[in-house]
């Protein structure tokens, strides 16, 4: 009998609700669908930048394959490539990272340092994210880095482009900091579109030990191992168009429950 | 007993319930109460006042089970094999053995979209968050 006075204030007059049933609704639904505390109002939304284009064809993904059941959820162009290793890059159904995730963040890079044409080469770009809010309780099982390539004049667009992705390890005064190779990914200087490098080693590296998130770096070189200004060859950066900016997607699954180890 | 010229009764086929709500499950099962079934308690995220927070969906169906589980001989009902046995034993002792309730029978994930505090993005999924199905437990 409950519900049924619910589902009546609900349908007929929610509008005339009072403030503290307001906020009692709010916090049912907040702690039903497990989300944060009541929301901040936020600034008023510019265009939506490339994060949430990006993770609202990931949800409409994930929803139409919880409407139709597994195997089901069509994804469109701009997420099919996502995941790198379960997701093939014709239009599947979703991947098993993308079916199985509780949860999916988006960061956009906060801090970008380049070397660039006024300075020595090799050339790079670094990406530094901020994770802070990373749900307790669940493990990374895939992340990925992407960055959109236009096309750019003089670029002879049958040279192919050596773009490979490092974790920053450690950084060493006066010295080059440690490097590991996360991904690499050969592509015609002639191909526009969004790349994306699997991260996902760097992302568990952080989620298990924040401090030693010193973000990424990336590199460009030719056939002929020239090292290119990563700007020069179209790799659009923070300043670039909202829509196209660089960001970050991690996977998280809920930690199934530790089973206990055959004695 | 019957005298032999009775036709053989035509037995009454108990088959399970179909989960979707029927015509039949209208029938108030009696003095106006109706079936166990799915009633649906939608509340928009806008009239919450969340439009620029949560970016999908824009609500949250709410569904719930509600109805009688009572055994109405003779016509359809959503109820497990057990429930009708429980039922029946129930209407022998009702002191002892409770009769079966509405509840659900399927569950199914909702998925969330929304800002965090950092102004990242963030896609939740509940899983068996959403009734599905209901049926006499």
């Amino acid at each position: 009998c409950v519900c049924g006075q619910m589902e009546g204030m609900v349908h007929s007059s929610f509008r005339r609700l009072s403030g503290r049933e307001k906020k009692e609704m709010q916090k049912e639904i907040l702690s039903i669908l497990g989300l944060p505390g009541r929301p901040r109002p936020h600034p008023p939304l510019r265009p939506p930048s490339s994060a949430p284009l990006f993770m609202l064809d990931l949800y409409h993904a994930v929803s139409a394959e919880e409407d139709e059941g597994p195997g089901v959820g069509f994804i469109p162009e701009s997420v099919s490539h996502a995941v790198l290793p379960t997701l093939s890059t014709h239009t599947p159904p979703l991947g098993t990272v993308v079916s199985e995730a509780d949860t999916v963040m988006s960061f956009v890079n906060l801090v970008e340092h380049e070397r660039d044409l006024l300075q020595s080469r090799p050339y790079w770009k670094e990406f530094r994210f901020d994770l802070t809010p990373l749900p307790q309780g669940e493990t990374v099982t895939a992340a990925e880095f992407r960055i959109y390539k236009t096309l750019t004049l003089g670029q002879r667009a049958n040279r192919t482009l050596h773009i490979s992705v490092y974790e920053i390890q450690r950084e060493k005064r006066h010295r080059e900091p440690e490097l590991v190779l996360l991904d690499m990914q050969s592509v015609p200087a002639g191909q526009e579109g969004w790349l994306a490098f699997d991260v996902t080693t760097a992302s568990n590296h952080w989620l298990l030990h924040p401090r030693s998130n010193l973000g990424i770096r990336l590199y460009v070189e030719t056939e002929d191992d020239r090292s290119l200004s990563v700007g020069w060859v179209g790799l659009v950066g923070r300043r670039g168009p909202r829509s196209k900016q660089p960001f970050m997607v991690t996977f998280f699954r809920a930690s199934q429950a530790p089973c206990r180890p055959p004695r | 007993a019957a005298s032999p010229n009775t036709q053989r009764k035509k037995k009454h086929k108990n088959d399970l319930p179909h989960n979707r709500t029927g015509l039949l499950d209208h029938t108030p099962v009696s003095n106006g109460r109706q079936a166990c079934k799915k009633h649906e308690l939608y509340v928009s995220f806008s009239d919450l006042g969340w439009k620029d927070w949560v970016l999908a969906p824009s609500g949250y169906s709410a569904y719930y089970c509600a109805g009688e589980c009572d055994y109405p001989l003779g016509s359809c009902m959503n109820a497990t094999n057990h429930a009708l046995i429980q039922l029946v034993v129930h209407l022998i002792k009702p002191d002892e053995v409770p009769k079966a309730c509405c509840a659900p029978t399927k569950l199914s994930p909702i998925s969330v979209l929304f800002y965090d505090d950092n102004n990242n993005v963030i896609l939740k999924k509940h899983r068996n968050m959403v009734v599905k199905t209901c049926g006499c437990q």
